[in-house]
């Protein structure tokens, strides 16, 4: 473990709960995307199959169960809860577009044909890109609420926090895994133009709004 | 190449 891990991890898990926070205080899921929210729980789902198989430590396997159960009761508020404040109309993301070519893509490009394996690498591929339907809603309806955008831009730093614990691990350890990386890289590229508003913008106070 | 199959991070 190393500091940009962990202030990575702790990035993501403040992302994860000031959106959950957000949409059980407001009671409304306006603007939130409810496909991005799908496709991250499948996200973890097929990362932490290996939950009960493969121990690691109290902490990796705390985070696990923390990721999975937080970003199902996501989806679960709201699909379910607060369905008559989901926003149906501008949450259009043809996800297929997403799921079928990365599952294609994992059984052709991975570390180790076994279903274990092959699930891990989808799972991979899937956070990379699993975020544009929530960019596409947003580009939709032209703005963000503040406490969305801050949702973005702790859930965006926490991969480009990965990458320097990739940089760290490689010079220290000599750890080093290419479809990780890659795959990190293109997520935090999508994040780029975000990460440009939001500093230009958020942080002086003023409301994210795409250009029109 | 042993160490990269262990799956240590989230």
């Amino acid at each position: 473990m190393n500091i940009f891990r962990l202030v990575g991890d702790l990035s993501h898990l403040l992302a994860i709960f000031v959106l959950l926070l957000k949409i059980w205080k407001s009671r409304s899921c306006a603007g939130v995307s409810g496909k991005s929210q799908i496709l991250f729980a499948l996200v973890f789902i097929t990362r932490y199959l290996d939950l009960f198989t493969n121990f690691i430590s109290v902490y990796n396997s705390l985070m696990k169960v923390i990721f999975i159960a937080s970003t199902v009761a996501t989806v679960y508020l709201m699909y379910i809860k607060f369905k008559a404040t989901y926003d149906s109309n501008h949450d259009t993301f043809r996800i297929e577009f997403l799921v079928v070519p990365v599952g294609g893509l994992a059984f052709l490009v991975n570390h180790d044909f076994t279903p274990l394996e092959i699930l891990w690498t989808f799972s991979i591929y899937l956070e990379s890109v699993a975020i544009l339907p929530q960019l596409f809603m947003i580009s939709k309806t032209g703005e963000a609420e503040t406490i969305t955008s801050h949702y973005l831009f702790a859930l965006g730093s926490y991969r480009a926090l990965y990458l320097l614990n990739w940089i760290y691990r490689y010079y220290f350890e000599g750890y080093f895994d290419l479809i990780a990386v890659v795959a990190g890289c293109v997520q935090t590229i999508l994040y780029c133009d975000f990460f440009y508003l939001y500093i230009t913008k958020v942080m002086w106070g003023k409301k994210l709004s795409l250009p029109a | 190449k042993k160490a990269k199959n262990k799956k240590d991070e989230l």
